[in-house]
């Protein structure tokens, strides 16, 4: 079934802080594109030992909502090499 | 497995517990720590030793909510703890549990703190969360390992360990310590309580918006959100009111309004027909007091701000707003006055805030006005929405055709179409 926007909107939050999507940069107004939010429930359901759909899932939802670590699967978020160059 | 990219200097390391959980005994929780850290050592040249003192190199401690380490804790469930990579800097080594937690050993409730412990240590070492199938670093809780001294770390993790510190050599340490000598029994049945229902920050309507030390703060049912001076949402999650703002009723289910008072600072919160002034996140005595303290003869406030060109609190209610004079401590005559005098802005508004940037900005539902510096008429192009500009919510995204058209009058087409598009 096609995620609700709940989800949608939940599910990027949380590819966001386990650093599978790169943090909102509050200086721009890029958005994030279908693509790249494809491309990162797939590497998602790769680490998780789900099928790398890209497609955000039920599976996926619920593997989402299971008890974690806080820290980030992606140590080399995007957002910091973006700063690294800024400066 | 996968490296952080920093390790221990040493090979000696100390560790202590400076804070316990309610759910386990102290001797327990620092009998599982010690042998959390033995199943590391036990695969590396790697040797641990407890110390009482100050300054240890792996320092646990049990906190909850948010607690000024970027990583927020987020109650029972969701994120269970997380641990500090070696390195310089103070927080090397700092690993950290949820108190929120219900912790418990070797048993199909709660929260195997052993388990989690061995996962937490191995960032405390270095290693980075791992997706190999069996891996002690999966970063998703994988329930009880089992009986303490028995566990031995899966290979992957085996090769992570030696790789960063090399194998053990030949004349083994002191034994892992002794079980605890009792299981923990749950007190009050299954601890297994699903996430709590956070609001949704994208969708949901906000009962009061605040600017508190240049910082907005969103406030939904018995939660709130913080906006940075930077726009920078301070987390994605929301934290709970009963956690940073100590002294509300716990029974509490919203707020009205949230001010920070002009003359002294202090954070004034409504809801109903009562108020409380807060000094930093603690409660004053003698509150809650009624809102005719202020001269207000209503049964409650839409919002409440102080404007920063009079310095004047201004209280919401309904299409009426009043202008009070923390001062003289009276409200202004000739108030309430009609709303509408604030030009393009529609009644019953949900707060109001003053920010840093000069400008006045009115919320409600999901929408807000921004009024520049000082004017009384909304900026033009105005209402906005409240998730996409403050919220760092994504923008809904376009409905995708069901089938691929082929060409333009060769076939039917079957799309989905916006209602109403033709």
């Amino acid at each position: 079934s096609r995620p609700s926007a709940r989800d949608l909107s939940s599910g990027m939050d949380w590819l966001t802080r386990y650093g599978y999507l790169p943090p909102p940069d509050p200086y721009s107004a890029q958005q994030q594109t279908l693509d790249g939010l494809r491309d990162a429930v797939k590497t998602m359901q790769r680490f998780a030992g789900l099928r790398p759909t890209g497609i955000l899932d039920d599976d996926t939802i619920a593997m989402m909502h299971k008890p974690r670590c806080s820290l980030p699967d992606i140590i080399l978020a995007s957002g910091y090499q973006r700063h690294r160059r800024k400066r | 497995y996968a490296v952080s990219g920093s390790v221990w200097q040493k090979s000696h390391l100390t560790w202590r517990v400076d804070s316990f959980p309610v759910s386990l005994s102290q001797e327990t929780t620092r009998q599982l720590i010690g042998s959390a850290l033995y199943t590391w050592s036990r695969e590396s040249n790697l040797h641990f030793e407890e110390t009482r003192a100050g300054g240890a190199d792996i320092r646990v401690s049990f906190v909850q909510g948010s607690h000024d380490d970027g990583y927020p804790f987020d109650g029972p469930g969701g994120t269970l703890g997380h641990a500090f990579f070696p390195g310089v800097g103070s927080s090397a080594g700092a690993t950290h549990m949820d108190a929120d937690e219900s912790w418990t050993y070797n048993v199909a409730e709660g929260t195997d703190l052993f388990a989690v412990a061995v996962h937490e240590f191995g960032h405390s070492l270095g290693l980075s969360h791992s997706s190999a199938e069996n891996s002690i670093m999966k970063p998703y809780y994988q329930g009880t390992v089992g009986e303490h001294r028995r566990y031995r770390l899966p290979p992957d993790d085996v090769q992570g360990i030696q790789a960063l510190y090399g194998k053990r050599s030949a004349h083994p340490g002191a034994d892992a310590p002794p079980a605890p000598t009792q299981r923990y029994i749950p007190p009050r049945g299954p601890t297994y309580r699903p996430r709590l229902p956070f609001p949704d920050r994208c969708s949901t309507h906000f009962d009061a918006v605040a600017n508190i030390r240049g910082e907005v703060f969103f406030f939904k049912s018995r939660y709130f959100w913080r906006v940075q001076a930077t726009r920078q949402l301070v987390s994605l999650n929301p934290a709970h009111l009963g956690n940073f703002w100590l002294g509300l009723p716990p029974d509490l289910t919203r707020v009205d309004a949230v001010y920070e008072r002009a003359n002294d600072s202090k954070i004034v919160f409504i809801a109903g027909g009562n108020y409380w002034v807060f000094k930093d996140t603690l409660v004053e005595p003698g509150y809650p007091r009624p809102l005719t303290d202020f001269g207000l003869n209503t049964d409650g406030v839409d919002g409440a701000f102080v404007w920063k060109h009079n310095k004047k609190t201004y209280f919401f209610r309904h299409n009426r707003y009043w202008r009070f004079d923390e001062r003289q401590g009276r409200m202004d005559p000739g108030y309430p006055r009609d709303s509408n005098l604030w030009l393009g802005l529609p009644s019953d508004v949900d707060d109001v805030i003053s920010w840093t940037d000069g400008h006045t900005y009115f919320f409600k539902g999901p929408q807000y006005w921004k009024f520049q510096d000082g004017q009384v008429e909304a900026d033009p192009g105005y209402p906005h929405s409240i998730a996409l500009n403050w919220m760092y919510c994504a923008a809904a995204a376009p409905p995708e055709p069901t089938q691929e058209p082929e060409g333009r009058g060769q076939r039917d087409c079957n799309c989905q179409c916006p209602a109403g598009s033709g």
